[in-house]
């Protein structure tokens, strides 16, 4: 474990929290990807199922559960507790243009043809793409509240402290998972054109709005 | 044999 694998950490639960937050406090769910979270949800569920089969670390069990909470309950806030403020009409990106070239990425590119492997390996290729309903979303509307960038900032930030991660293991521990690294670089990329908004906009104090 | 348990990232 070194400082950017928990900064990074660190970094997505904020993330986490920050959006849970956000929705708590304004009773409202607008201008967030159901469609998003929905991904999200599904990237925990198929990822953390080793939690009924091996114990890695308490530190790794307590961060799992909590992902899996926060995931669950963000759904339940957006299609239940707060349906009425969830902005349906411009969370339009068709999922299945998403899960179909995942799941047949995972079952060609893999470390393992067993079950939890696939599961696995499915969970990193979405994970890679499970913003992009939201970052459709914020182009449909042309903006973004700031506590919506914010959310998207560490969510950005804690892919990029992971690459740093993987830089420092494989240096110091000769390790590295081709699959985690390369979905990964994918990942940070799609947030590259969003941290120079959020840069030169909104640590600016101005709303993220596109021209 | 790999398995799942070998990821100990999140």
């Amino acid at each position: 474990m070194n400082v950017f694998r928990i900064l990074g950490d660190l970094s997505h639960l904020l993330a986490i929290l920050i959006l849970l937050a956000k929705m708590w406090r304004s009773k409202s769910c607008a201008g967030i990807s159901g469609k998003s979270q929905v991904l999200f949800a599904l990237v925990f569920s198929t990822r953390y199922l080793d939690l009924f089969f091996v114990f890695i670390s308490l530190y790794n069990l307590v961060m799992k559960v909590i992902y899996l909470l926060c995931s669950y309950i963000t759904i339940y806030m957006i299609y239940g507790k707060l349906r009425k403020t969830y902005d349906r009409e411009n969370d339009t990106f068709r999922l299945e243009f998403l899960l179909i070239p995942v799941i047949g990425l995972s079952f060609l590119e893999n470390y393992d043809f067993i079950p939890t492997e696939l599961l696995w390996t499915f969970s990193i290729y979405l994970e890679a793409v499970a913003i992009l309903p939201q970052l459709f979303m914020i182009s449909n509307t042309g903006e973004a509240e700031t506590i919506t960038t914010h959310y998207l900032f560490f969510l950005g930030l804690y892919r990029a402290l992971y690459l740093a991660n993987w830089i420092w293991r494989y240096h110091t521990e000769k390790f590295y998972d081709q699959i985690a690294i390369i979905s990964g670089v994918v990942q940070t990329i799609f947030y590259c054109d969003f941290f120079y908004l959020y840069i030169t906009k909104v640590l600016k104090g101005k709303k993220l709005s596109l021209p | 044999e790999p398995d799942i348990s070998d990821h100990d990232e999140l």
